[in-house]
């Protein structure tokens, strides 16, 4: 297989800070 | 020059003067005051003394003050660069500032190696990374077996570990990111390019030099 570990762990939504500039 | 930071707007406990973070980041003053607007409701989320506790950061990634995450705790740790369980103001900007497109990439890549060495040892180890993946699949609907992790934490670590000393050194990660740009691709906002464009409900609380406006304009 050719995944990376880095690229999964990538998916984690604790990398998605978008969240921090939605209104609230 | 102009009353750029008007004194209606409320100073927090670590609040720095935006042209000094304008001149450390790749932010612009105006972008600074954005931020600090946007800082301003996060730091008040939960509680009202104006620095980013790790509940209140929890509650604007997750909107759940309660949701554990592996990656947002580390996240908030390296942006607590002073240590004292909050994110002031000066932290928040340069910290954010990593993230901003037009960052130099040698500071998103050491940002990334200090976010996935876990036990802040100086290397990324192979029970750290494995325990990365661990904690993605916890939180994820992604099924893989331990044979198959196993395999590809042996795989990114033969690839990646070029001196076979079992862990991965600051050298190795840079060389490693170059072959493979998509693992800092979570380093880059491109909210950040132009906050007080993407976001003006902060910039139009913020008194701004009529030069900055013209640029805008």
């Amino acid at each position: 297989n050719n995944l990376n570990a880095f690229d999964i762990i990538s998916f984690s939504s604790g990398f998605d800070l978008s969240g921090l500039f939605e209104e609230k | 020059m102009g009353c750029y930071f008007s004194k209606k707007v409320r100073k927090t406990p670590g609040y720095e003067d935006p042209t000094v973070l304008a001149s450390e980041t790749p932010f612009t003053v105006s972008e600074v005051e954005a931020l600090y607007e946007l800082y301003l409701k996060l730091s008040n989320s939960i509680i009202e003394d104006g620095l980013i506790h790790k509940e209140e950061f929890q509650l604007a990634l997750f909107r759940n003050e309660n949701k554990k995450n592996l990656f947002a705790d580390r996240i908030f740790d390296l942006f607590d660069v002073k240590r004292n369980g909050v994110i002031e103001f000066g932290e928040f900007v340069r910290s954010l500032g990593v993230f901003h497109p037009n960052a130099p990439l040698e500071d998103k890549i050491a940002f990334a190696f200090r976010l996935y060495d876990l036990r802040q040892t100086g290397y990324i180890e192979r029970e750290e990374l494995k325990e990365m993946v661990l904690a993605l699949l916890h939180e994820s609907d992604l099924v893989l077996s331990d044979d198959m992790i196993e395999s590809i934490v042996d795989k990114t670590f033969k690839d990646a570990d070029t001196k076979d000393d079992g862990r991965i050194d600051q050298d190795e990660w840079k060389a490693f990111v170059s072959q493979h740009p998509s693992l800092i691709k979570n380093m880059t906002l491109p909210y950040l390019k132009d906050i007080s464009l993407a976001f003006p409900s902060f910039i139009a609380r913020t008194e701004v030099e009529e030069s900055e406006l013209s640029e805008l304009a």
